[in-house]
């Protein structure tokens, strides 16, 4: 199945995201 | 909601429980899961898994996912705290597609004093039975089409 | 007197007892004043005392309606300032502001004004 979701990472648990500082921006100049 | 241990070791059996059910093409959409043995009511089928990041995470990356053309729908609110990303990464429970009639539901878990989305049984399934849930969705202008096909279908998925 | 809101903040900030010192980790999130202003010119001071490694913050401006799950500037009603690059930020848009941004111990200040018209209040 994970061939119809492509780059797609297969877990066990959920995993809790790690944001990153520009995580809310639409853009950054 | 059930805090009790029980609970911990039968959300512990779901990894061991995938073998009940397989993917194949749906009649819904795309492709879904289906019961390889009859499935008794109430039981656990699977656990929804993915991301966990905030709401307005979510909301952000709404708006980028549409703007790349990837469906959103692979986002489930646990609570106004957090919020199940299966987009990009998680388990087949993704691919369960949604029913105004359907076979199972969703509930909150907690587990150790976290919050996990699991999918049990509604009724009696039959071996070779679509599983499906109902999404549930907020209501949104800009409709998504619902293709489940049953007699009371609400006719769109939002 | 004007202090950090123990109820106008994100729940997972920590305020410490004088009510002027705040620390946050993992995501962006807002802690705001007890007080607005809503005409004349304002201005506050930050000392930014800790900033372990890879780690940023955003200062500036919010109307009351600006998310606290979120950085000042994500916005339309609210304008940031940021340590990285000192990028201002103000409807999720970053523009070129004070090249360089600024670091732990350095002491920032924020100033706001808001011309009064009589024939348009509020």
């Amino acid at each position: 199945w994970s061939a119809f979701a492509p780059d797609f990472t297969e877990l066990d648990e959920n995993v809790k995201y790690v944001e990153k500082e520009g995580e809310f921006d639409l853009q950054d100049e | 909601e059930m805090p009790n241990t029980n609970e911990f070791f039968k959300v512990n059996q779901l990894k061991y429980r995938k073998k009940m059910i397989k993917f194949a093409r749906s009649r819904i959409h795309g492709w879904g899961l289906y019961a390889m043995e009859p499935i008794a009511p109430d039981d656990m089928i699977v656990e929804y898994i993915g991301q966990k990041i905030r709401p307005l995470v979510a909301d952000v990356r709404e708006v980028n996912y549409t703007r790349k053309g990837i469906g959103s729908s692979y986002l489930f609110r646990i609570d106004d705290t957090c919020v199940i990303d299966a987009t990009k990464m998680g388990n087949f429970a993704r691919f369960i597609n949604h029913s105004c009639q359907p076979n199972c539901y969703a509930r909150i878990v907690t587990v150790e004093g976290e919050k996990r989305i699991v999918i049990y049984s509604k009724n009696l399934i039959k071996k070779g039975d679509e599983i499906t849930y109902d999404y549930k969705f907020p209501i949104e202008d800009d409709k998504i089409d619902c293709l489940c096909g049953a007699p009371n279908c609400r006719g769109t998925l939002n | 007197t004007v202090t950090l809101s123990p109820n106008d903040r994100a729940f997972q900030l920590r305020l410490m007892e004088d009510q002027l010192t705040v620390t946050g980790n993992e995501g962006y999130c807002v802690a705001r004043g007890t007080h607005g202003v809503m005409k004349g010119t304002w201005y506050y001071e930050v000392h930014f005392q800790k900033q372990p490694s890879d780690s940023h913050i955003r200062i500036g401006w919010s109307q009351r309606h600006s998310p606290v799950q979120a950085c000042v500037g994500y916005t339309k009603f609210s304008y940031g300032w940021r340590s990285l690059k000192g990028t201002k930020f103000h409807d999720s848009y970053g523009a070129k502001y004070f090249q360089g941004g600024f670091k732990e111990g350095d002491v920032l200040g924020c100033l706001i004004h808001l011309p009064w018209n009589q024939f348009r209040p509020g």
